[in-house]
Order: C-alpha cells, then structure tokens, then sequence
C-alpha cells in the first residue's frame, strides 16, 4: 500500500468546470419554467392528474402504509384503561399536547374508557360562544391559509396551489349518488324560499336560524301577502321559536349536542311547508346542484384552511346558518397535514381522505371539507351514519368518491340544515 | 386533521384572521 500511494504518479488535468456550472445552471431554469408553468397533467376527461410531487422525503413518506399505521394507531389507542391509571395516562397526553382539561365534559377523568375516547371528547356548554359574525371558526386550530379562490385554483401555502375541482369533486351526470335511507321523492323550494304555515310566512332564514345574528322575537313572521298562490297548509305548526338557536346580546353557545329531535320536526315541518312553493322540478332542481363553478355577479369564492393540533378538541360545528345537500367521501391516503407538511406536499389536500359536505348559506354556495391525517382517518358526520373512512380495502384512483344526498333530511330545503354552532361530527383517531 | 371552507360572498367579505392565529370553535372567520 506504502509503494502504491508513494510510486503512482499524480497526474493533473484541467477540469472543464464551466461546463459543470453551465448545466447546473441550466437544470434550475428548467426547473424553474416548469414550476412557472405549472405544469399541470390532465387526464383525458381533461382533469388534472393528481400525483405525488415534492422533495425526496415526501416520496420516502408516501412510500409507508399510512392507512395500516393510522388503523394500528387508533386500534392501540382503543384499548381500555385501567381506572386507577386515566387520571394519570390522560394527563400526560394533556401535558404532552397543551389540552385544556378545565373546560371538557364530564371532567372526571376516569369516565374516560380511552385515549381515543379522551380525544374525541366533548366541551362543556358555554364555553364556546358564538361571535357575532356571518362566518365563525367550525373548530379549535391554527389558521393554516385563506384567502380567494383565483381560476378555480386554491392555495395551499404561498407559491403552492391545487386544483378545487380535485378537491370538491365534479358534477358527474349520473355519477352514482346514494340517497340517505328514508328517502322521500325530492320536492324543491321555490325562489322566496320560505313557508307559510298555518297561514303565516316563514322565511328561509327564520326555519334554519338566520346567518346575521339576532336577538329572539324581532323575526315576526310576515302575513301572506293577498298574491300569494300558494297553498296553505293546515294544522302544520313550526316548533316555537325556542328550537332556532338563541342569541342574547349576539352570544350564543355552541349547542355542543345537537337537538336532534328538536331539528327533525324542524326538518319535517319546513320539509311539508315548503313543499307547496315548487315550481318545475326540473328547474329548480338543476339550480339546486351545488357547483362551486355558478358564482353570482358580484360574489366571489373564498376559501380558508383551519390545522387542528393533535392536542385540540376535535369536534366540529357548523360555522353558519347553512343547509349540506350533498356529501361526497374521497378514500385518499393519509399524509400527516401538519404546517411542515403543507409546505412541502403540492396536492396535499386532494391526496388525503375527506369528506366534502356541499351545500349553500345565503350568499350562494358553501363547501366545508373536513381533511383526514395519519394520526386522524377517521371523520364522523353526526346526520350520515352510513359514512365509513379509513377502511380497508382496495383503493379507488384519486379522484373517485362515493356520493350521497341529504335531501330527505328535509326535502323542503333540499338536505340537512344546521344551525349556528351546531356540532356536525368530528375526528377520531385511527 | 384539517378543515378546507370553501364559500361564495359578497366580494366585498373580509377575513378578520392572518395566517398562524390560533383559533376556537364560534370565533369570528369574516365578515361583509
């Protein structure tokens, strides 16, 4: 070894490092005019391809069996504790992730069977009032990012964007959609939406709680004007007033547990009053699909992405006055969704599970998709107990959903209305 | 886990949030 290092000659040669730089160089502009190009692949319905891109370590994540991991996660975070140690064992992962344990319901930590029933757990009421406001937080989180919607492309974070068609699904003429059980023949409202009962006109606004605040009794429901053509129904009565969700002083509590009796004669009642304003089926009914593409003049689309930590309340609430038509579920992978993730992850909000509730509020459309992540595949809908998520099983391609309409939780507004601040479901672990 | 909201408004609705804020349930998004 000592005769071959000292024997061998060194020869040296100028290297052409010019030509190394000049491709360096040229690698980058490349680069750079297919990130400006936004190089988007579109299939041959004409939609974008929706594939994993990003650095080398994204591809090393989406190469795991998120699902199988995610199963596994909430299958040991299933496993009862023993009553001694939930005090204990709960307040480590409160401490490990910044839960506030002063403001859950029950507080006594033993009734909590589980970590993943502890994560899913409820808050006491009042402790979430209403702002007065037309749109408020659906949940506990970081804003992620907002802002408007430009060429039916949204924004994850700067420089980043994905397609909202990818994200919200397209209307797929008879694309195959299942009408939740109980399913009465679809009647639609007409333009006024509103009702007249027992010879006194309801608004929309007044059956499912008004998006703008406002203190109880000011609504008085208007007498029927002599023109209107409509039937009037008889002995049909709207619940009073104390089922539309209260606002002293335009503070109101997140009514954590929906009164679901309460909203289903609600529901029905509108559903029966409303029957009476349809005009053609057909017509309504085609105006009646909820497409983010129809937005009125002088309406634009906005879009805001909210992060829940793994230590936040995970249930969420309706963050308006709305009514959901449709939902469509995306089985997708489950890449975690945290800050660092959604800067590196183009896609990462059309590559994961979610589910997307469609519907509209009083300004037109209104979209809330709830985005599944490792540590959290599992979405519940409190008014759609048919959803399953993060099941196993062969993987449709990206893209494909399965759909359902709601339009027999109250054939009268055409799906399941909510109300301000009603719980609507939540995520669970696993 | 993540919630997307994506809504049709005035075009004159305002975000009353910035990136990075801690959020709750029932805590003003927007308004027009």
């Amino acid at each position: 070894i000592v005769d071959a290092w000292t024997q061998t000659p060194t020869k040296w040669y100028p290297l052409p490092l010019a030509v190394g730089a000049l491709l360096l160089v040229a690698i980058q502009y490349r680069k750079k005019v297919k990130r400006a190009r936004q190089e988007v692949e579109l299939n041959e319905d004409g939609l974008e391809v929706i594939k994993l891109k990003g650095p080398w370590h994204v591809h090393v994540i989406g190469a795991l069996p998120l699902r199988n991991m995610s199963r596994l996660w909430g299958y040991v975070n299933s496993f009862e504790l023993p009553v001694w140690f939930r005090p204990y064992g709960i307040r480590l992962y409160a401490y490990a992730f910044g839960c506030n344990l002063d403001e859950i319901e029950p507080s006594d930590l033993r009734e909590y069977p589980s970590l993943g029933a502890f994560f899913y757990r409820k808050l006491r009421s009042g402790v979430r009032p209403m702002e007065n406001a037309i749109l408020v937080s659906p949940a506990d989180g970081t804003i992620l990012h907002f802002g408007t919607v430009q060429g039916s492309r949204v924004e994850q974070v700067k420089g980043i964007t994905y397609s909202l068609d990818a994200l919200l699904g397209i209307e797929r003429p008879g694309s195959p959609s299942s009408i939740l059980p109980h399913n009465r023949d679809m009647s639609i409202v007409d333009d006024h939406e509103f009702a007249i009962v027992n010879g006194i006109e309801y608004s929309l606004e007044q059956l499912i709680g008004s998006s703008v605040p406002s203190t109880p009794g000011s609504e008085t429901p208007s007498q029927p004007s002599a023109s209107s053509s409509r039937t009037i129904l008889e002995n049909h009565s709207l619940p009073s007033d104390d089922h539309l969700p209260k606002r002293v002083g335009d503070q109101t509590d997140a009514s954590v547990g929906s009164d679901r009796n309460a909203e289903e004669t609600l529901a029905h009642d509108t559903s029966v009053a409303l029957q009476m304003g349809a005009k053609s089926q057909t017509e309504n009914r085609r105006r009646s699909i909820t497409s983010s593409k129809h937005v009125r003049p002088g309406n634009s689309l906005f879009f805001s992405v909210i992060y829940l930590a793994p230590g936040d309340y995970h249930r969420f609430h309706s963050p308006t006055a709305w009514v959901v038509e449709k939902r469509r579920h995306f089985v997708g992978e489950l890449f975690s969704v945290s800050p660092w993730m959604a800067k590196r992850l183009e896609n990462l909000f059309v590559l994961n599970e979610r589910v997307a509730l469609l519907g509209r509020w009083k300004h037109g459309f209104f979209g809330m998709v709830p985005v599944g992540a490792t540590n959290v595949g599992s979405i519940k809908i409190n008014f759609d107990q048919d959803l399953r998520t993060n099941i196993r099983g062969r993987r449709p391609p990206p893209g494909a959903y399965t759909e359902a309409v709601y339009s027999a939780a109250s054939p009268i507004l055409r799906g399941q209305p909510l109300t301000f601040g009603e719980e609507m479901g939540g995520f669970c672990l696993g | 886990s993540t919630i997307v909201l994506v809504f049709e408004a005035p075009s004159d609705f305002e975000f009353s949030i910035h990136p990075g804020q801690k959020v709750k349930v029932g805590q003003k998004l927007g308004d027009v």
